[in-house]
């Protein structure tokens, strides 16, 4: 029986992305490193960002469909997840319930006609 | 109204700073406002400090008690107008540099390049909205920044874009007439956005995105600040 199992050789077993190693996506990775001067301490944190980038393609990609008037994709923030670009980079806080009004009050209507 | 509109051409708009790895973008907006407001009311364009937003305002909103200011972790252009009516008003940037790190308030009111009066939130109608940028100056807005991270250039124009969950500060300070949009047909009005991730991100730091469409949530929490001059 035992001869009969299939040992898992790839990548997707572990998650460690070696699979991405020596593609086009890995040379776009290289090439987005030099541009932007990133710098990994250790092999595990480079394939670590070499991962999240490969995603961040596919969701420039996505991005690209739903929003054909704009150009997407490599930016220096396509090394960061999701969680960490809004962690790191955004700030509203309270965005959630929508307009906070302060104590600022609402400014006049004006009139916009013509 | 004009057709288009740019108050970077009037002088209004200091150049594209950088946030770093800080979410104080609320603070970038905040100055942004005061910036032109004050170069509307006096001729002089001034820097002005986001550390001292970062390191010394700790203000809630009136309204919700768990929306505080809190540096690097996230604020509301709003709360920090209270704080900036209640502490005097805002030192140059030259006089409290940003470091991208809260640290310890170090504000000076002898220091006090700009003081501010009063705000006010503009009604989420985008003409509106218009006629405020021209008349006021540029206008401090929340947004959702979901399509931003990998945005390069051109006009913004998704066709789903969560309108209600704001996540991102900016500052509006124009609009313009024609922007191509192939799916919508033609040439569609935009936006012009200033944002805080420094001159190499999106159109040398600015993002254009469609209008008249409360676009991610862009006409939702949007404020005008008011100066005092001395």
């Amino acid at each position: 029986i035992s001869n009969n199992i299939i040992r898992q050789v790839t990548d997707v077993l572990t998650g460690d992305n070696h699979a991405l190693v020596g593609t086009a996506t890995e040379r776009q990775f290289i090439s987005f490193i030099n541009k932007y001067g990133k710098e990994y301490s250790t092999r595990e944190e480079y394939m670590h960002r070499l991962g999240i980038f490969a995603k961040n393609m596919m969701r420039a990609a996505e991005h690209q469909a739903l929003d054909p008037t704009a150009v997407h994709g490599v930016t220096q923030f396509s090394d960061l997840s999701e969680e960490e670009f809004e962690a790191r980079f955004l700030g509203v806080q309270g965005g959630k319930s929508g307009t906070l009004l302060g104590g600022g009050g609402e400014a006049p209507v004006l009139d916009v006609k013509d | 109204l004009p057709e288009s509109f740019d108050w970077r051409e009037k002088g209004a708009v200091t150049p594209v700073k950088m946030q770093g790895s800080c979410g104080s973008c609320w603070a970038f907006s905040t100055t942004g406002s005061i910036e032109g407001a004050n170069f509307i009311a006096t001729g002089k364009l001034i820097n002005l400090s986001e550390q001292q937003l970062v390191d010394c305002d700790h203000t809630c909103d009136a309204t919700d008690k768990r929306a505080c200011n809190d540096g690097c972790s996230g604020g509301l252009m709003t709360n920090a107008y209270e704080y900036l009516i209640k502490a005097g008003g805002i030192q140059e940037e030259e006089a409290y540099p940003y470091t991208g790190k809260p640290g310890e308030c170090k504000f000076s009111p002898e220091k006090i390049a700009v003081r501010v009066t009063n705000f006010t939130n503009i009604p989420g109608d985008e003409q509106q909205i218009a006629a405020r940028l021209v008349h006021h100056g540029p206008l401090a807005v929340g947004l959702n920044a979901v399509f931003m991270q990998t945005y390069i250039g051109g006009v913004s124009c998704p066709l789903i874009c969560g309108k209600k969950f704001l996540n991102h500060g900016v500052l509006l300070v124009g609009y313009g007439a024609k922007g191509f949009s192939i799916l919508r047909l033609g040439n569609r009005p935009y936006w012009i956005i200033k944002n805080s991730w420094g001159e190499k991100w999106g159109e040398d730091g600015y993002y254009r995105l469609c209008r008249g469409h409360n676009m991610c949530g862009m006409s939702s929490m949007v404020s005008a600040v008011m100066t005092k001059t001395s």
